[in-house]
């Protein structure tokens, strides 16, 4: 190879000027051609949500971010040595910024693995409840990124101007005919000694409901979820209502979830107070807020006012980081990321809260919801999309009295897991 | 994580009084409990 390398005669030719020319105007004509016929593609493609934005983003969509979560969260469920766990945590906080005065456990060994540390409890009283009651609370410890009115045509603005459509985030408005009984009027034809009729339907959304109907009795009234209330206290609100051991239940976060005995009596006073279903007399507006999560802060979120959970869709998208540098870059990222909406009703009309899951923190669980299934690797994706994109269930059956799940203000209502 | 609400609420009147208004600022660090707004 090197005798015939250094032995063969290089000879240079000149290229003719027109076949350089025609060259440079080939190549010319095709770019132009692939140009045009790429902004024809897309005038009439039905505009696909593709992440766009800066390089990084670009770079962050080649990634199997779920499976980086997955694997993330069952890293973070292995046990950890009992001697590594306080200088573990006591570094994490450090990094992050934890309070550990605050921390449900002193004894730090208690937590096996970061994932039990990440989804600690807090200590009793620490996080009191706004008792105002037009008062709406923050569902979790974070930062607020955004909040306001939401545009004509359901605008949502994320971050910097950055616009996202509601139908997008919550799944297209449930169906009008919505045969719910009007709780008010139950209550209120009760007291008038009318017999009343419940419907409690069963199942998830979209499967074969059970319809069940049946005559709510004075019991199923006096009794609803271990409640013995007089139906008065429930229209006139004053306190009388309490569960079946006669305790008043403490408005405390810290508790793992409000003991449901009063939970029907609490949001059943707000509903017989308020113009509920029908909405609060004159105009009405809809409003947004973001609260973001910091990976330091307390991962459990709770009820922000008094209302009924009716239904949740589970759209299993994608997990990207939803830090605010990447919410200012990415358009409709809380339309792309995987997410459960809680759609239901407060004294003044609709209320919807939506958990959004990321990268590091891929699992959402909501504690009524034993059957919400998070981050799985194997997503059910036909049910999802026969649904419009997401899985539906229907909470009637929780009290067929409200329609839903009731939820007071300040419950624990889930929480968001390590991968 | 992120924490998304959308709510109905009751508009200001025509004099800017009474409906729902948000009481905290953009980036303020907020706890579970403390008032987003009120009406």
């Amino acid at each position: 190879a090197r005798h015939s390398w250094n032995d063969t005669k290089v000879e240079w030719y000149t290229i003719p000027v027109g076949l350089g020319i025609l060259v440079v105007a080939l190549s010319h004509l095709r770019k132009r051609d692939s140009s045009t016929s790429a902004t024809s593609a897309a005038a009439n493609e039905e505009k696909l949500i593709r992440p766009m934005g800066a390089w990084q983003v670009q770079v962050l969509s080649t990634l199997p971010l779920k499976a980086l979560s997955y694997y993330w969260g069952v890293f973070n469920e292995i046990p950890l040595p009992t001697f590594l766990r306080v200088p573990g945590f006591k570094l994490y906080a450090w990094i992050f910024g934890v309070n550990l005065s605050e921390v449900g456990e002193d004894d730090l060994r208690s937590y096996r693995n970061l994932a039990e540390f990440f989804y600690r409890r807090l200590k009793p009283g620490v996080r009191p409840i706004d008792p105002r009651p037009g008062a709406v609370v923050s569902p979790a410890d974070g930062r607020v990124l955004q909040f306001g009115e939401v545009h004509a045509g359901g605008l949502v603005e994320q971050v910097k101007g950055m616009t996202y459509s509601l139908d997008a985030l919550l799944g297209a408005p449930a169906s009008g005919t919505d045969t719910s009984p009007n709780p008010a009027e139950l209550v209120k034809r009760k007291l008038e000694g009318k017999s009343v009729e419940t419907q409690a339907r069963y199942g998830k959304g979209g499967d074969a409901d059970r319809e069940v109907t049946h005559v709510a009795s004075d019991e199923e009234f006096a009794n609803v979820n271990g409640i013995s209330y007089t139906l008065p206290s429930l229209l006139s609100g004053d306190k009388d209502a309490h569960n079946a051991s006669g305790d008043e239940t403490p408005q405390d976060v810290s508790l793992p979830q409000h003991t449901t005995t009063s939970a029907v009596a609490t949001v059943g006073r707000d509903l017989a107070r308020g113009s509920w279903w029908s909405g609060s007399s004159g105009d009405k507006r809809l409003y947004f807020a973001v609260v973001y999560l910091a990976p330091g802060d307390y991962h459990r979120f709770h009820s922000p006012v008094n209302w009924v959970v009716e239904r949740r869709r589970h759209f299993a998208g994608e997990l990207y980081s939803v830090s605010p540098w990447l919410q200012s870059r990415l358009p409709g990222l809380f339309t792309l990321n995987e997410r459960v909406v809680l759609l239901g009703r407060w004294k003044y009309g609709m209320f919807s809260m939506t958990p959004v899951g990321a990268t590091n923190v891929g699992s959402i669980k909501i504690n009524f919801d034993r059957e919400l299934r998070t981050n799985s690797l194997t997503h059910d994706a036909t049910k999802a999309d026969s649904e419009g994109g997401y899985a539906e269930a229907v909470y009637r059956g929780a009290s067929a009295l409200l329609g839903g799940h009731p939820v007071p203000k300040g419950m624990e209502i889930g929480g968001f897991n390590l991968g | 994580s992120t924490v998304v609400l959308v709510f109905e609420a009751p508009a200001p009147g025509p004099d800017g009084k009474g409906g729902f208004r948000f009481t905290v600022e953009r980036g303020q660090y907020i706890k579970v409990g403390e008032a987003l707004g009120v009406v």
